[in-house]
């Protein structure tokens, strides 16, 4: 395995606004 | 109302004007992982809604991990109290939470004229036995 060959992953995170009442 | 959501390195977050936002790992990290054997990444979401808007958001990690260091490891992310629980000091792969749902929601609904961000942190840990 080589370490410098690794590809970039990703984490990502996502948001939304809800009014209420609404499911977040 | 103003809204604003934030992510990245614990005291450096970076502004997500559409609202989504990345927090990567690669070679780098990829090289301390085989060097230590373990590899923790901490992450610092900030989040602001004001007015009535509440605000949700979902952690997506990578559908797949790949065939490198990363795919051959095992890797747990999940959400901490703060950067400090986030250390492979404190942490191995026998002291890892449960898994939890990979959500949160930061601001409720209730009318808010709060102008400082919520923060919440998440660890994303991994072990490789080489």
């Amino acid at each position: 395995l080589d370490p410098a060959a690794e590809p970039v992953h990703a984490i990502t995170f996502t948001s939304t606004t809800f009014r209420p009442g609404e499911q977040p | 109302g103003y809204q604003s959501f934030a992510v990245g390195a614990p005291g450096a977050t970076v502004p997500a004007p559409t609202g989504t936002a990345v927090r990567t790992v690669g070679p780098q990290e990829a090289a301390k992982l085989v060097r230590d054997g373990e590899l923790a990444v901490p992450v610092q979401v900030d989040s602001v809604s004001q007015g009535n808007k509440g605000l949700h958001y979902v952690v997506s990690p990578p559908e797949d991990w790949g065939s490198g260091v990363f795919g051959s490891a095992d890797i747990a992310l999940f959400p901490v109290a703060s950067p400090r629980d986030c250390r492979t000091e404190v942490l191995s792969p026998q002291s890892l939470p449960e898994p939890s749902g990979l959500e949160s929601t930061p601001v409720p609904s209730t009318y808010s004229t709060s102008t400082g961000p919520v923060t919440e942190h998440w660890c994303l840990y991994a072990s490789h036995d080489g």
